[in-house]
Formats: C-alpha cells, structure tokens, sequence
C-alpha cells in the first residue's frame, strides 16, 4: 500500500515521492546525456585515427556495457539516498503537528461536543431574542405610562385647580360649606315661615 | 543535530561521491580499453569532464529543485516546527479524511468566543430588563397611586354631592 | 494520484481559514 505522505503533502505542497521522482529522472537523464557527450567525443577523437581499426559499433558497445554498470549503482545510490532522505529530511515526525492544525490539538471537541456548543449558542441566541422583545415590550410600556401618569397628574392638577378655586373664594371645605348653607337655609326658610305666618 | 537543509545536502553529496566512486576511472577505461590503449591521456581528461560535468549538472538540478519548492526555507520552518514539538510523545492530530469533522475544530475558538459574547450580551440584556422591570413596577404603582388619589378626590367630591342635593332641595322648597 | 493528494492538502491547509472567514463574517453579522 502506498504511503500518499499526504501530511508531508500538505506542509511542502508537494509529495516527497514526486520530488523525489523528479530527481531521479532529471539525475537520470544527465547520466545518459554525459554518456552520449562521452561516445560522440571518442567517435570525434578517432576521426582522427583512421588506422586505430576500433568502430563505432564497439564505442557504443563500451558505453553501453559502461552505462548499465553505472545506472546499476546509480540506482542502488538513489535508492538509498530516497530512503534517508523521506525518512529524515521530508518527512513529518508523528509526534508533529503542522500550525495550521495546532486548532486540533487545542480544541479536540468530538462530533457531541461540537453539537452542545452549537446548541448552546442557539439557546443563547433564542434567550437574548427574548429578552430584546422583553426590553422593547418593558419600555413601550414605560412610554405608555409616561403619557398615562401626565395625564391622571393633569387630572389631579385639576382637581387641585378646583380646590384651590375654592380655597380663593374662602370655601375650603365643600362639604361643611354646603352643610353649613343648608343649615342655614332651612334657617331661613324657618324664619321665611315666621315671617309669612306672622304676616297673615 | 544537523537540520534538514544541511542533512539533504550531504545525503546528496554522498549519492554524488559514491556514483562516481562506482563509475571510477579504471572502470571507465576498462570499458573502453581499445580507446583508453589508443590514447590514455585523452581518455583520462574525457573521463575527468565527464564526472565533472556530471557532478555539475547535478548540483545544479538539486539547487533548482530547491529554489522551485523553496526547500531551503521549509526545511528551517520544518526543523523549527519539530523542535517545538520535542516534548510531544504522544502522535499528534492528523486529518480524519472527513472535512467536516476537520474543520469543525477550526471553527470551535470562534464559536468560544461567539458563546462568550453572546453570554455577556445575554448578561446585559437581561440586567437591562431588571431594571426596566423595577421602573415599570414602579410606574405601575405610581399610576396605581394616582388613580387612587383621583379616586379619592373623585370620592371626596361625589361625597359632597348628598349635602349638595339636599341643599338644593332647600332651595327647591 | 499525486495531483489529487496535493490538491487534497492544499484545501486542507487553506479551506479552514476561508472557511472561518466566512463563519466569522456571520458571527459578526449576528452580533451586529
């Protein structure tokens, strides 16, 4: 089973693997470059030994038989190399978490846990909702009664108007000044009848 | 211990060494042992520039592959990264593969922090009402009050009224 | 596969952010 790396993947932005396998092939395609430089400058070189009897055939025999013993190694080498390199140089130890994940570690809230507080914030959320329409409910009503209590006090300042009417035309009680008028007309009305019956 | 951007350099100059300890000169001139006869000088200097340019080129794709990833840099971050880490036995967090259970944790600092607003607000709000409460409580009794008063007035005057009428029916009389 | 892996962990590495961007953004909202 392939390892995708996918952690080392999300830290360089790229797999270890294919960093790797692109230098292999670009090491590769030097040595079989060099190789080719190597055979076309001996074939040059001979131009100029017509007698030296060694063909091009054999040149390219040399490199071959040169080429498979050093790509042999070479792929033992890389292979070592690969190794060492995605075990220590681009690779992420288990025990490290990458900063954009240090969330994780500080908040591991599991899938219930994640619901309470989501919950929660609903729940709070409903209860300042409610207590908003509260508030607006309590200070209409303050409103209100700012207007009823002007207006009972606009009822008792006429009341005290009434009374303070009186006050100044010196009744300050009604109700002993009616009782003390009717007393005194039924006096008079007694004396009325006096006077009336006298006069008959 | 050495950091990772001096590890990879010498694990690449060892690969570089050892290839060309394997491909040593001996063995190139064995494999061209007519021309090396021929002309062993040449060979040498041919087998010299070989490696030479070999190495070169090599050198050359490790530092490009450097610059391309920015390698140099992450490794740093990266040895940094792990050393912070050092005290850390346990294996650490990883993806689950699920993105929403991933990005759930993410987002659980602001829903904190969300919480705790909305509890302080919350708090508020509803120290706001307590007093708003008291004040209509208040005005309620105040109006409570006056509505007695007026009554009492209202009383007071409807209580002359009996004395009223009978005077009035003196008058009547 | 390797391009789906670091396409894979690229989101992994960015979309948390975008994504809290975009939650913050609401919060706010609602606080406001």
């Amino acid at each position: 089973s392939v390892n995708p790396m996918a952690y080392e993947a999300q830290f360089f932005g790229f797999t270890p693997q294919t960093c790797m396998l692109r230098v292999y092939i670009a090491f590769q395609d030097y040595l079989f470059e060099m190789m080719l430089v190597v055979e076309s400058v001996i074939l040059k070189k001979l131009d100029g030994f017509p007698n030296a009897k060694i063909s091009a055939f054999q040149i390219r025999k040399s490199t071959e038989k040169f080429l498979l013993f050093m790509k042999e190694h070479f792929d033992k080498l890389f292979g070592k190399m690969e190794e060492v390199l995605l075990q220590l140089v681009l690779n992420i130890p288990k025990n490290v978490l990458l900063p954009e994940d240090k969330v994780h570690e500080q908040y591991p809230y599991t899938k219930e846990q994640f619901q309470a507080l989501q919950d929660e914030i609903d729940q709070l959320q409903q209860r300042y909702k409610a207590e908003a329409s509260a508030g607006q409910a309590l200070l209409a009503e303050i409103e209100e009664q700012k207007t009823v209590q002007a207006e009972l006090e606009k009822i008792l300042q006429w009341f005290d108007g009434l009374e303070n009417i009186c006050r100044a035309h010196g009744t300050s009680n009604f109700k002993e000044s009616f009782a003390f008028l009717t007393q005194n007309s039924k006096k008079l009305q007694g004396v009325l009848k006096d006077v009336e019956k006298k006069s008959k | 211990a050495p950091g990772r951007g001096q590890l990879f350099a010498a694990v690449v100059d060892t690969f570089l060494e050892k290839l060309v300890a394997a491909g040593s000169y001996q063995r190139f001139a064995n494999c061209y042992r007519d021309f090396y006869r021929l002309q062993p000088e040449l060979t040498r200097s041919i087998y010299d520039q070989f490696v030479s340019q070999l190495q070169a080129s090599i050198k050359e794709e490790i530092q490009e592959v450097k610059e391309e990833g920015n390698l140099e840099a992450l490794f740093n971050s990266l040895d940094k990264i792990v050393e912070e880490a050092k005290e850390q036995e346990e294996p650490a967090w990883r993806p689950s593969g699920i993105p929403e259970e991933d990005v759930r944790s993410a987002m659980v600092p602001y829903l904190l922090k969300h919480r705790a607003y909305l509890r302080k607000v919350l708090k508020e709000k509803e120290e706001e009402n307590r007093k708003l409460a008291e004040a209509v409580l208040a005005g309620r009794d105040r109006i409570a009050e006056l509505q007695r008063l007026i009554q009492d007035r209202k009383q007071a005057w409807q209580a002359i009224s009996k004395e009223q009428r009978e005077l009035v029916l003196t008058f009547k009389e | 596969f390797d391009e789906l892996i670091v396409e894979t962990t690229t989101k992994r590495k960015q979309w948390p952010k975008k994504i809290l961007m975009h939650a913050i953004q609401t919060m706010k909202g609602e606080q406001e």
